[in-house]
């Protein structure tokens, strides 16, 4: 495995998105692993419509009753890999546009698609594994506790005590070995985290944690989404 | 008023009475600047107060976060009028995971060189 590596040098990761206030960070963390698994597919780097998710993705979790991908109300990355599977894929941003609301009704158009999903799976909460499936399969879908991050600006974040128990969808688009920690005086590796509250938040949309010992949870809900190599209009 | 002599001189307590005064004198021009910087503005007064007080709690919380999280920066955001609660409902939205059974485990990789 390579020391560093991030997505964002080869092409394969689209700007930072606004989720604004709605609760799909979920819709964003999938379509964020399905733009970088199309871009090894294809070599083409498309924006993927979330508020098709947002909007038409209602799958439930089989093993929980109820639990079911809600729009503004929330979702997990692994039902809506599901959903794109069903469905046969997303649609490009700017055909199915995001409003920030889930009052609107599904207007998903088939003969739009321009990625779809070939398999999905999860990753085990192994650091190497992590690593090494980011490098092979592209940015992954991660599960984070964001306690932290509403007061972030910068750096590495590395808390001496963090929730394990996420409630963020973010996308984890590489890694680096060395961010600096002067109280610790060592150099310490971290994730780098493309977000989706904008680009005026954090490190211009970014946020780095801390590699080591699944910090804030960051290592426990990891999945990985591969792409068919699908020609576009 | 209430710090005797003998306490105003512990350099501790003088450091507390110092973060208090500081919090207070900056918080209005911290809070002017960031309505300023994110565009934010309030129907009324009273909502202009109720988040002024949001506001201050949240400059103690990123103190606080930042003694926790040394190697990060920590400040004022986007979402400092925000509390907890509502930053948690607008913003997150993660399901809380139950593993599926049918989703595939990705195979080991190799990770030596």
């Amino acid at each position: 495995l390579p020391s560093d590596f991030d997505w964002r040098d080869y092409g394969a990761v689209t700007n930072v998105k606004d989720q604004g206030s709605c609760g799909s960070c979920w819709s964003f963390s999938a379509t964020g692993a399905l733009e970088g698994a199309h871009f090894l597919a294809t070599g083409e780097l498309v924006s993927l419509s979330e508020q098709q998710l947002v909007d038409c993705d209602h799958e439930c979790d089989p093993e929980e009753y109820g639990a079911c991908d809600s729009g503004c109300n929330g979702g997990l990355m692994t039902t809506a890999f599901e959903y794109t599977l069903k469905a046969g894929g997303l649609e490009r941003e700017q055909d199915y546009p995001y409003t920030g609301t889930d009052r609107g009704t599904c207007k998903f158009d088939q003969s739009k698609v321009v990625a779809s999903v070939s398999n999905f799976s999860v990753i085990s909460v192994d650091e190497d594994q992590i690593a090494a499936n980011l490098v092979k399969n592209g940015p992954l879908a991660v599960g984070i506790n964001a306690v932290f991050m509403q007061t972030y600006i910068g750096g590495v974040s590395c808390p001496f005590i963090c929730s394990r128990r996420q409630d963020h969808g973010v996308l984890l688009v590489g890694y680096g070995s060395a961010g600096y920690a002067p109280i610790r005086f060592k150099e310490k590796p971290f994730w780098i985290i493309k977000n989706s509250w904008g680009a005026n938040w954090g490190e211009n949309g970014y946020y780095k944690i801390c590699r080591g010992r699944n910090i804030c949870g960051v290592d426990s809900m990891v999945s990985s989404v591969a792409a068919l190599h699908t020609t576009t209009r | 008023s209430t710090i005797s002599m003998f306490e105003a001189d512990d350099p501790l307590i003088q450091q507390v009475v110092s973060d208090a005064e500081d919090h207070l004198l900056n918080a209005e021009h911290h809070f002017a600047a960031f309505k300023t910087d994110f565009g934010k503005t309030y129907a009324t007064q009273e909502e202009h107060d109720y988040r002024f007080g949001v506001f201050k709690n949240n400059l103690l919380r990123a103190k606080r976060h930042q003694a926790i999280d040394p190697t990060a920066v920590h400040g004022v955001t986007k979402f400092s009028d925000l509390t907890p609660r509502e930053f948690r409902r607008q913003f997150l939205g993660l399901r809380r995971l139950q593993l599926p059974s049918h989703a595939s485990k990705a195979p080991i990789l190799p990770t030596n060189d």
